[in-house]
């Protein structure tokens, strides 16, 4: 709460099945604009276990999968749930438990408007498939099962975001300044000149040539707290974030006879440069 | 994109191991007709909305 890096949305639980949990969080005017989200924690508190069930318990360091899902609902009506984030918790510990969830985050951002709240399902189940006798994963407990409403320990969400003014790219270069080290992230006009390459003569019908374009200049990298925060993030560098295919008209020699055919090309022109760290999450597209 | 690069990908498209010699006799008075040339200029219509990612 009261965080100045990041900001924070308390959840609200609206219901289970046995172990499968629904948090829903109102998303709208959470995420600053032109902002780029670098990382989505989901961090719910594990109740303490009484000593009592504890002590009955075996095996002794047992433990449970908890496996985040996103969910949408679709305009028929059906529900569809990708996994984001899924990981073992032992049933002995208590306290905040952080997912990642970036990827639920990201899909949200893909729906179309007026979106729906982001739906994230929990489920607690057996650390192994498998017909064991333990139901130890039962006992483990977020606070939303506990005294409800009581404010306690209600799921949070972190969204951690770079203000894309300061640590984005500024589109295509000034052609009149000169690029410097100082010069940030942009996309520069590179001509790449078919007729002058040996190669192409009488093969390469068109084009004769083309704007390849090509990323130039630096990005500015989180200060030290923050690049802590992340250490799963490469520096921030200016590269093609965005690419478009060329496409080529090529003579080609078939029985002793010349025709000309055309070509694709893909990914040879540089539609967008963008300041991206390696380790970042690749967002995958969401299916219609 | 190096000129190298820009080769090696025209070779991989067609399948091919090196760039064919070819003399100017055998492209002099080649003509593109009218069907190559219209999907060649679709291909660049369309290229310049498609938006593959890049890294």
């Amino acid at each position: 709460r009261f965080s100045q890096n990041f900001r924070e949305v308390a959840g609200r639980f609206l219901g289970s099945e046995a172990d499968t949990h629904l948090l829903v969080f109102g998303m709208e005017q959470r995420l600053p604009p032109n902002s780029e989200l670098v990382q989505a924690a989901l961090r719910l508190f594990q109740e303490p276990v009484p000593a009592a069930a504890l002590h009955r318990l075996s095996p002794r360091g047992a433990q449970a999968l908890v496996t985040v899902e996103w969910l949408r609902v679709r305009d028929d009506g059906s529900n569809r749930t990708s996994l984001v984030d899924s990981r073992l918790v032992s049933v002995h510990e208590s306290g905040w438990k952080t997912f990642d969830v970036t990827e639920a985050v990201n899909f949200w951002q893909q729906l179309s408007r007026p979106r729906q709240p982001l739906l994230l399902q929990v489920s607690v189940q057996r650390e192994r498939l498998g017909p064991q006798p333990s139901g130890a994963h039962r006992l483990v407990r977020f606070a939303w099962q506990g005294a409800r409403g009581a404010g306690h320990g209600e799921p949070r969400l972190e969204l951690h975001t770079l203000d894309l003014s300061d640590y984005g790219a500024q589109g295509d270069c000034d052609p009149e300044t000169p690029v410097t080290e100082g010069t940030r992230c942009c996309r520069q006009e590179m001509y790449v000149d078919l007729q002058g390459m040996k190669w192409a003569e009488n093969w390469v019908l068109e084009p004769p040539g083309f704007l390849a374009y090509e990323c130039v200049g630096t990005c500015l990298q989180p200060p030290g707290p923050l690049a802590a925060q992340w250490p799963f993030l490469g520096p921030r560098q200016c590269i093609p974030s965005e690419m478009a295919s060329l496409p080529v008209i090529v003579s080609v020699r078939e029985g002793g006879r010349t025709r000309p055919q055309v070509v694709s090309l893909p990914n040879m022109r540089v539609q967008k440069c963008s300041c991206a760290s390696d380790g970042a999450l690749m967002p995958r597209r969401l299916e219609p | 994109l190096s000129e190298e690069q820009l080769l090696g990908r025209l070779l991989q498209r067609l399948q091919l191991r090196e760039a064919p010699v070819l003399d100017r006799a055998d492209v002099e008075g080649l003509a593109v007709p009218a069907h190559v040339r219209a999907q060649y200029v679709a291909l660049l219509q369309r290229s310049r909305g498609d938006r593959s990612r890049g890294k």
